[in-house]
C-alpha cells in the first residue's frame, strides 16, 4: 500500500496547477524512492517530468508498484478543498480503484477526506538519455517567466543564443522584433536573483513560446529555474523542489529555417 | 516556415 504524507498541500497543488493544462490523464508511479510522472502533451512536443522523492514526504510508504492513473483535472477539483497550509496525506491500496486524499488542518481540528477514482491509463514511458548539455543557465525563474511573456507578444517563436557573452533571447514578428540578453550575475545578498551560465560550447535553438510560458506556471515552486541546451536536442527547463525533488519538462526544438 | 520537432524523436522507448 501506499501512504504519503506531505506537511504542506501547497507543494502539490502548486505541481498540479503548472502541469494539468499541459497533460491531462497521467499516471504517478509510487515506489520506494517516491512518486514519479512522466507524460507527454497531446502533440508529442513537450515531455513533463515530475519526481518527488520519498525524502520529500514525512512519513512515506509504498512496499510495491503502484501506478494511480489520475486525471489532472479531477485531481485540482479535489485538491482546491484543500488550504495551503494543511497537511495532505495521499493513501491507495496495492491494486487500487481509488486514491485517498485526506487534509489535515494544522491549526483546527477538521480533517477532510476525499476519493478520486482512478484510470487505466496506458501511457508511452520514454527513455531520457543522459545529457551532456553544451549550455546550462541558471536564473531567477520570475524573470525568465516575464522574457517569455514579453517576447510572446511579438512572435509564437524565441530563438535562445547562449554565448560566452551571456544568454539572449530574440523573437521577430510582424510588428517587429525584441530581445533580452542576460550576462552572468552574481548577488551575495539575494542568491535566487543570480543569473549563472556554464558553456562548452555556442548553442542557439529555437523554441515555441507558447510552450515556455505554460512551463512557466511552475515558477511559484522555485526562484530559480535552470535551462539546459545543445544543439539539436530537446531543452530541459528544470524546477528544482527541496529534498532533489524536481519538476523538468523538456521541449522539443523547432526545426528548418 | 519552422517547423516544430517531436520530443518522441529524441528519446527513445523505455
Amino acid at each position: 500500500m501506499l501512504e504519503a504524507r506531505l506537511e504542506q498541500a501547497n507543494l502539490l497543488k502548486k505541481v498540479v496547477d503548472a502541469i494539468k493544462d499541459l497533460v491531462q490523464d497521467c499516471n504517478f508511479d509510487c515506489n520506494d524512492s517516491g512518486i514519479a510522472l512522466q507524460a507527454m502533451d497531446n502533440s508529442h512536443v513537450a515531455l513533463v517530468s515530475m519526481m518527488l522523492k520519498s525524502e520529500s514526504f514525512s512519513p512515506f510508504r509504498c512496499d510495491r508498484n503502484i501506478a494511480l492513473g489520475i486525471n489532472l483535472t479531477s485531481l485540482t477539483k479535489v485538491l482546491r478543498a484543500a488550504q495551503n497550509e494543511d497537511i495532505l496525506t495521499l493513501k491507495a491500496e496495492d491494486a487500487p480503484d481509488v486514491v485517498n486524499l485526506v487534509f489535515e488542518s494544522a491549526e483546527s481540528d477538521r480533517i477532510s477526506e476525499y476519493d478520486i477514482k482512478l484510470m487505466d491509463i496506458d501511457q508511452e514511458h520514454l527513455g531520457i538519455p543522459e545529457t551532456e548539455y553544451a549550455a546550462t543557465i541558471s536564473m531567477p525563474s520570475a524573470e525568465f517567466q516575464r522574457i517569455c511573456r514579453d517576447l510572446m507578444a511579438l512572435s509564437e517563436s524565441v530563438s535562445i543564443e547562449c554565448s560566452k557573452e551571456g544568454v539572449k533571447f530574440a523573437c521577430q514578428g510582424d510588428i517587429g522584433s525584441g530581445s533580452v540578453t542576460l550576462r552572468s550575475h552574481t548577488n551575495v545578498d539575494k542568491p535566487e536573483m543570480n543569473v549563472e551560465i556554464d558553456l562548452t560550447e555556442p548553442v542557439s535553438l529555437t523554441f515555441s513560446l507558447k510552450y515556455l510560458v505554460g512551463f512557466c506556471k511552475a515558477s511559484s515552486l522555485s526562484g530559480q529555474v535552470k535551462l539546459c541546451l545543445s544543439n539539436e536536442v530537446p531543452l530541459l527547463v528544470e524546477y528544482a523542489l527541496a529534498n532533489n525533488s524536481y519538476l523538468r519538462f523538456y521541449l522539443a526544438p523547432k526545426i528548418g529555417d | 516556415p519552422i517547423g516544430q520537432g517531436s520530443i518522441k524523436s529524441f528519446f527513445t522507448h523505455s
